[in-house]
């Protein structure tokens, strides 16, 4: 029954992005769905740079993330040397 | 939003990255 | 039995190219009236690109977290061994006898920090 669950999810999907495009469809000639569009159109690059910026962020975490690894290693280093000295 | 979504998430790593380089200073001053 | 099996993956095998087919056939049809133009997409551009952004949001998301939880994990890592360095420091200068000057404004500063 879970396979038929997975046919059906994945059918209704087709479904549900066919009744999507038919809502578009005629969107183009209405003037006031054209300039809805052309926000939404605006509304996408506003939320691309934002993801250029998050993407820029992550990179420097993970940079953060491994200089943070290399002062541990290094306290590590100086715990057994005062061990040692101990 | 998704917008909404990436400024929740966006700032959130922006106030983390400080913290970590607060962090991080205060460190490199305990070992010196 | 099988037969009514076969029959039936048949049925859905058609279902789903007729969809398939439908959908091109959409997209084609938005996509001649509303030709892209500069400035102006059309509505199945913007479609795929939100779907686009929706999944690049999700991988960013993904990626996120687990980096902060591996960062607090050394952070805690590192102030656990500052603490046993500075104990074992102190039993040494028992040991000796030896006075370890006081902690500077910039190292006591440090060391709320940490904390």
């Amino acid at each position: 029954s879970s396979d038929l669950e997975q046919i059906c999810s994945y059918i209704n999907e087709k479904i549900s992005n066919i009744k999507t495009c038919l809502s578009l469809r005629n969107c183009g000639q209405e003037p006031t769905l054209k300039t809805v569009l052309n926000k939404i159109g605006d509304e996408i690059m506003v939320v691309n740079e934002l993801l250029n910026k998050l993407e820029l962020e992550v990179q420097y975490q993970e940079q953060t993330t491994n200089t943070l690894k290399e002062l541990s290693a290094s306290l590590e280093e100086d715990y057994k040397d005062v061990e040692h000295l101990k | 939003t998704l917008k909404d979504n990436v400024n929740i998430l966006l700032d959130k790593a922006s106030l983390e990255s400080q913290e970590s380089i607060g962090f991080i200073k205060a460190t490199k001053v305990l070992m010196k | 039995m099988e037969e009514e099996v076969d029959k039936l993956e048949l049925m859905f095998q058609k279902a789903d190219s007729d969809l398939d087919y439908i959908q091109f056939r959409l997209e084609y049809e938005i996509k001649t009236n509303h030709p892209d133009s500069a400035g102006e997409k059309n509505p199945v551009t913007l479609l795929q690109e939100l779907s686009a952004i929706k999944s690049r949001y999700q991988t960013l998301h993904a990626r996120f977290k687990p980096i902060a939880d591996e960062q607090k994990e050394t952070k805690s890592r590192i102030c656990a061994t500052f603490n046993k360095t500075m104990a074992t420091l102190q039993e040494l200068q028992k040991l000796t006898a030896l006075e370890l000057s006081p902690l500077t404004e910039e190292e006591n500063t440090a060391v709320q920090q940490l904390k």
